[in-house]
């Protein structure tokens, strides 16, 4: 058999009309991103090394939905989480609740490759970063105008809900609004 | 959210997913990417790495029910996601990438689009947005 490779930046309600200006950056984000993940595996790495290695690359860039560029909460802070799985070993690594480690997937390898766990999250993992010595930096690195223009629109859109119903929603996924902008943030 | 699958000449197998979540979430709130099994997986016979709705993928654990039909069902990469894509979650919800030990590769979506890329050694490559 051959070496393969696979990469995604996100599904949701990506309409055929997203314009050029959206959607070109993120297909030379993905085109690199490919390229790096090939010559990795060309090179002979790991498939470990080299799922982390993309990972990272797709952290950086801020047209997608992780690490700079990630999505905003409610309050509008950034709470990132990552995930790495060995299938040779079975070995995982998962943290959730970051807001200042800049390659969550960096630190969910250390999670699997140096605690006897396998999940660390919020204040804990934050700790653990910082006991690492990953690279960490202010919260304020991660938002991005446009993800603040998301919130608000996805807050309106949350408004009118209420709005039109006497009992506080429970939002309803089913309908959730295709943001204007094209790129709907659900993944 | 961002993911890579990946298997190298000797059927070993890895993948990593990461995310910032869903716009407008709760504090505190997680979804399917940290869950072993649901939003990432991998082992010795395939690595899945899933987006979308989380609460949809970890309700339907989305990468171990993949990788079980293949593991149980003795069913190809192609055919057990697509069964677990386009039957056992709800439409418009989830997109996931896999690839096997024996190199195949898959990326089914029943959302609009998904961003996407792939590639093997026998040269076949795909950058992709929509279907």
């Amino acid at each position: 058999m051959g070496w393969a490779i696979a990469l995604h930046g996100g599904a949701g309600d990506i309409p055929l009309s997203l314009p050029p200006e959206r959607r070109l950056p993120r297909e030379a984000c993905l085109r690199h991103c490919l390229q790096v993940g090939v010559h990795a595996l060309k090179s002979k790495k790991s498939p470990l090394d080299v799922v982390e290695l993309v990972v990272q690359e797709l952290e950086n860039n801020p047209n997608f939905n992780a690490g700079r560029g990630s999505v905003l909460t409610t309050n509008g802070t950034v709470e990132m989480e990552a995930c790495i799985v060995d299938g040779k070993t079975m070995r995982c690594g998962a943290v959730s609740g970051l807001k200042t480690v800049v390659n969550p997937i960096y630190l969910a390898r250390l999670v699997m490759e140096k605690t006897p766990h396998i999940y660390l999250g919020f204040e804990g993992a934050e700790a653990f970063a910082r006991e690492q010595g990953v690279e960490t930096v202010d919260a304020s690195h991660f938002i991005t105008p446009e993800n603040v223009e998301r919130l608000k629109q996805a807050r309106e859109a949350n408004r009118v809900q209420i709005d039109y119903n006497a009992q506080p929603v429970q939002k309803d996924m089913k309908r959730e609004e295709l943001i204007p902008d094209g790129d709907s943030q659900i993944g | 959210t961002v993911g890579c699958v990946a298997v190298d000449n000797e059927g070993n197998l890895a993948a990593a997913t990461s995310t910032g979540g869903l716009v407008n979430k709760m504090v505190g709130r997680i979804g399917d990417t940290p869950i072993i099994g649901a939003g990432t997986y991998a082992n010795s016979l395939c690595a899945v790495s899933a987006t979308g709705k989380g609460e949809a993928i970890i309700r339907g654990t989305v990468a171990r029910d993949v990788a079980a039909l293949m593991e149980f069902k003795g069913m190809s990469l192609e055919q057990a996601a697509a069964l677990v894509v386009g039957d056992r979650v709800p439409k418009g919800n989830v997109g996931l990438i896999a690839v096997s030990a024996t190199g195949e590769v898959t990326m089914p979506f029943n959302t609009t689009g998904m961003f996407r890329a792939c590639a093997t050694e026998d040269g076949h490559s795909e950058i992709a947005i929509w279907d």
